[in-house]
């Protein structure tokens, strides 16, 4: 049974790509079969995979309008049990194109169904917003995890993202659970930081990971070696916590 | 002759928000009479200026779908040269109202022609897209003002930014011009901070503005009370570099 997971947050530059990233890395390294999908515009995802723009011939776009099948463009990675479906800028226009469309927020969902059973995991980047794309990886999701970054903003559109995880729940898919939220670029000095986590406890109480991503160098170099943190520094702070989340998790699959 | 800028770049988290609140901030000390709209559903400007939003009856969203005229949506903030057009979570639904509404992109210019005149300058925070608010902030600005985190990702989505410019001044807005590149939360001590603001200077050059915008955690904390930095803590690297930023804008603004 795949387990698809959307990595979600409309506010920007939270830690969704870099958690996309190597939460999908950290799966791999512990041997479950993982598919990393970016259906960001801005492909950060593709190219902190270490795909460059020009190697790339087609992508979600081509399946999202309905082109392609997922099977053919699904690119193997350095890690054996990683697996990528690269993004473009071509996406860029499908918010528009889609619109017209039929069931324009179920398209993600139907192209998962041909490779059900494939993986054991499926990540999903979104972009920064609560547009058509992030539907679709909502839709296609069974559960949705929230970075959230500790700093003053960052609570501030959790009540909307809730509204749309509501609205999806009603009207697309009545399974779409919270796998959890994650705190991203903790500073243990910064009281803000620690202000930060508390509230989020408050809100979400045990939704709330015990694993906390500090703020770390090496994981904002590793993307320009277009490598995962684990390929990249794996005795880094970075690689630790990331691989700790991915243990978190599925000891919380287990518990259910 | 009122000189409208907009803070704009798809790539989330990069400090549109801090800049457009704190440039706005500095022009206002400067006692140049400043107009700061929030266009961003997130509405982050108008809470990171202390407005609440159970405070907004009526805001940008109103103006923009035709219902309210610009000025009878216009705070009074603490700073004397200094108003503000709130923006709320309403903006959210915008983006596909839109879609079908005659001339779309050009509501925001139209809305702006009643004040013509009465500011010095009109900064605009827009969200992390591309889409139809981004769209009309880039048809009523005279020009943009592109912040640029010092991270890897940073670079990845300009040419993305500059596509959508330069169709702007083909069918909307023939006069847009670059304001110019704002390096944003620059950490000397980091290899990538330097290696991404010598990349940004071999793109933009000269565009690229001299004053740099550090890691500084008074920025990050203002907003928690509702503060432009010039108002939390005067004496700060953050409050001095956004003061030297508007110092730099009006000293070109005065070479053309
Ligand atoms: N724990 C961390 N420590 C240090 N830097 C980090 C950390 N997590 C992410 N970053 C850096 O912060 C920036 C924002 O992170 P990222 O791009 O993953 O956010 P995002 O939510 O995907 O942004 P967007 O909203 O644009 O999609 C990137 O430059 C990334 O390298
Ligand atoms: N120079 C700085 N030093 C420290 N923190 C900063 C700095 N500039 C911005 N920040 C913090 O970084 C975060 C991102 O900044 P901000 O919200 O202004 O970016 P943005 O581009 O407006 O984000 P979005 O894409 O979501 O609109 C905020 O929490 C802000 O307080
Ligand atoms: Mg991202
Ligand atoms: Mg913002």
């Amino acid at each position: 049974m795949t387990r698809v997971i959307a990595i979600a947050n409309q506010k920007g530059g939270v830690g969704k790509t870099t958690t996309a990233i190597n939460l999908a890395a950290s799966l791999a390294v512990a041997e479950l079969k993982t598919l990393l999908v970016d259906i960001d515009p801005q492909a950060n995802c593709t190219s902190g995979m270490g795909v460059a723009r020009q190697q790339v011939e087609r992508d979600i776009y081509d399946v999202v309008i309905g082109e392609q099948e997922l099977e053919q463009v699904i690119l193997s990675t350095e890690l054996e049990y990683l697996d990528l479906v690269p993004s473009s800028t071509d996406l860029f226009g499908a918010e528009v194109e889609l619109v017209g469309m039929e069931s324009r927020e179920e398209r993600l969902r139907r192209a998962f169904s041909r490779i059900n059973g494939t993986y054991s995991h499926v990540i999903i980047d979104c972009p920064p917003s609560l547009g058509i794309l992030t539907l679709n990886a909502l839709t296609a999701a069974d559960s949705v995890l929230i970075p959230i970054q500790c700093e003053y903003y960052a609570l501030e559109g959790l009540s909307q993202l809730m509204n749309t995880i509501r609205l999806v729940t009603k009207r697309l898919n009545p399974d779409l659970v919270i796998e959890g939220i994650l705190m991203t670029m903790f500073d243990s000095r910064l009281n803000l930081s620690h202000q930060v986590v508390e509230e989020a406890r408050n809100y979400f109480s045990d939704k709330v990971y015990q694993t906390i991503i500090p703020r770390n160098v090496r994981l904002s170099e590793a993307p320009s070696f277009g490598k995962p943190i684990v390929l990249y520094d794996a005795l880094s702070t970075g690689a630790k916590t990331y691989l700790q989340l991915a243990r978190e998790l599925i000891e919380n699959e287990q518990k259910k």
